[in-house]
């Protein structure tokens, strides 16, 4: 079942991000498997909001990957 | 911030340690 904004508000906030972690990393997996674990971890510095959005709509989701993908390679260049 | 353990990783299954101070 989709993971709503109300199951995200019944638990802490360490363990929100868990629950989204779980969510976006196999989808981020399947766009860059090498570095989904990375691209997971900067994207969950965003707000809940976001990242709720993003597992809504591909598109969203795809696009700040990309953007997260081009951060980490200037940063590990 | 921009040091060598940036970004945090995020592994499933295990607990969730990049943001400490939310």
């Amino acid at each position: 079942q989709p993971l709503t904004a109300s199951m995200l508000a019944a638990v802490p906030p360490q363990e929100q991000k868990q629950m989204l972690g779980e969510r976006l990393f196999p989808l981020i997996q399947d766009m860059h498997p090498s570095l989904a674990g990375k691209i997971t971890g900067m994207l969950l510095e965003m707000d809940n909001s976001e990242l709720l959005h993003m597992l809504e709509s591909t598109e969203s989701l795809r696009s700040k990957v990309d953007e997260a993908v081009a951060v980490l390679k200037a940063h590990q260049a | 911030g921009t040091n060598a353990s940036w970004p945090p990783e995020f592994c499933p299954g295990v607990p969730w340690k990049g943001l400490q101070n939310i």
